[in-house]
């Protein structure tokens, strides 16, 4: 019932798309995104969020939002906004009962779940609107990466996982769909002692600077494992968290 | 084909059947799994292993012992040594063609499985038989428990996921089969900065103290985020990991 054409119109005033994807769950994807959106958003940037993470939909939690719900308008469906920046949100938590979903997401479910919020969210303009994938490299995110089309990936991994494996995955998929990987990120990479400022990597240093320069992957940063990152996400308030990764992000 | 009475007789000498269990992956449940068995060892205990969490087999790998065989005799198949303690470990790893399984692990499959290797598994006389389950309370782990019906179930999480919800899921999946929740491990829970002794609950301070006492759990402990033990499990060489964590650990 959501043709190719409904999406494109609805799509045709956002500037450039970017997924962010991930190794496997756990290693901090949709704070990744989420802090991705938050610089865009400080640089006056309009900017959206489409949580296609349907296993364990997450933004509007990490925003704080989850008890607001998006109206239906004439012109589609309107998304959430997020308090302090006005970041647009869309995911499929608001329409979900309860915070336990039993469905099973296999592919073709996915598919058509994804068109139908591609074909009736009602983004408006948007310098950039980012897609927070399932995890892992598996045919969940690549069927949402087949609806979306991006500009742009970013890959999300923790020192431990990031292998060559992921990183040459990812840039399989990406050019597959004819996008490249345009970030990687290595998540909870050290950790700085808040007292005497010593800096460790925990779970010993990542290959993630070694990987993005092989395979001339625009963008790298570590980010360190942060103790307010964690409280601030856990109370649905990641907007107050100061430090920006993301500043010299070429997109 | 192997019938219950082949079980019987491989399990008659092993006098304490232990499964672990997590929340979820990725928390650290065979890291876990493989300390508690050091522990039994060091006490000059005699210890298997048998790793039943055939999406991700890691003891081998955590042990260093991923290149060694099973040898089948005809006493059935023999269990291969850890190199320092002589812990014997039995897994699917070593019958996997390669790191990679294609295979998508079904209640049904995992039974049949865990049946063949239960039935044809020569453990010889143990003291202890520690059961590293598939990650999460689903069926998955739950079929494994059916098969085994261990004499106790220690619960690995982390502070971030341990919920009330995990914790009393994991009793009531005891309780249905007979066994009790003996332990209580909060992994990753802290970090001690090695240069200033400065200790922070990186994810937050856990609930598990409350819990463990809430629910009667004879056995609580947090390990903090070791960068060695980080180091020694992805180098092979847990046994040389000096902290034991189970001092204390009442079975
Ligand atoms: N750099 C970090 N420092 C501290 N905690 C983090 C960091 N990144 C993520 N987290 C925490 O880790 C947990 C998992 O992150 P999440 O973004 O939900 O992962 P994923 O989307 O990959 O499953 C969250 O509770 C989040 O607060
Ligand atoms: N207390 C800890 N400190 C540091 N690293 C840990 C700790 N516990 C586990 N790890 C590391 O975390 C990773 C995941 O552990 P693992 O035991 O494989 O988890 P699970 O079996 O729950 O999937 C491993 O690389 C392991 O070395
Ligand atoms: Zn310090």
């Amino acid at each position: 019932r959501v043709t190719d054409e409904d999406i494109k119109k609805r799509l045709e005033r956002v500037k450039c798309k970017l997924a962010v994807m991930s190794g496997k769950g756990g290693v901090g994807k949709s704070t990744v995104t989420a802090l991705l959106a938050i610089h865009f958003a400080k640089k006056g940037k309009k900017v959206g969020i489409f949580d296609a993470d349907f296993l364990g939909p997450s933004i509007p939690k990490i925003f704080g939002v989850e008890r607001k719900r998006p109206v239906l308008r004439e012109e589609g469906l309107e998304p959430v906004y997020s308090d302090r920046y006005g970041i647009k949100i869309m995911s499929i938590q608001f329409f979900l009962p309860s915070r336990e979903s039993p469905v099973i997401w296999r592919g073709p479910l996915i598919a058509g779940v994804m068109r139908d919020f591609l074909g009736r969210t009602d983004w408006g303009e948007l310098d950039y609107l980012l897609f927070d994938l399932p995890p892992g490299t598996g045919d969940a995110p690549l069927t949402v990466l087949q609806e979306v089309k991006p500009e742009g990936v970013v890959v999300v991994t923790s020192p431990q996982d990031l292998t060559a494996m992921i990183v040459e995955k990812s840039i399989k998929m990406a050019e597959s769909l004819e996008t490249a990987v345009v970030g990687l990120v290595e998540n909870m990479s050290y950790y700085e002692c808040p007292q005497c400022g010593h800096r460790e990597f925990i779970f010993g240093k990542g290959k993630g600077g070694e990987l993005s320069a092989k395979y001339r992957i625009p963008f790298f940063v570590e980010i360190p494992i942060d103790p307010n990152l964690t409280k601030l996400t856990d109370m649905g308030k990641i907007e107050a968290y100061e430090v920006d990764f993301f500043e010299f992000f070429p997109l």
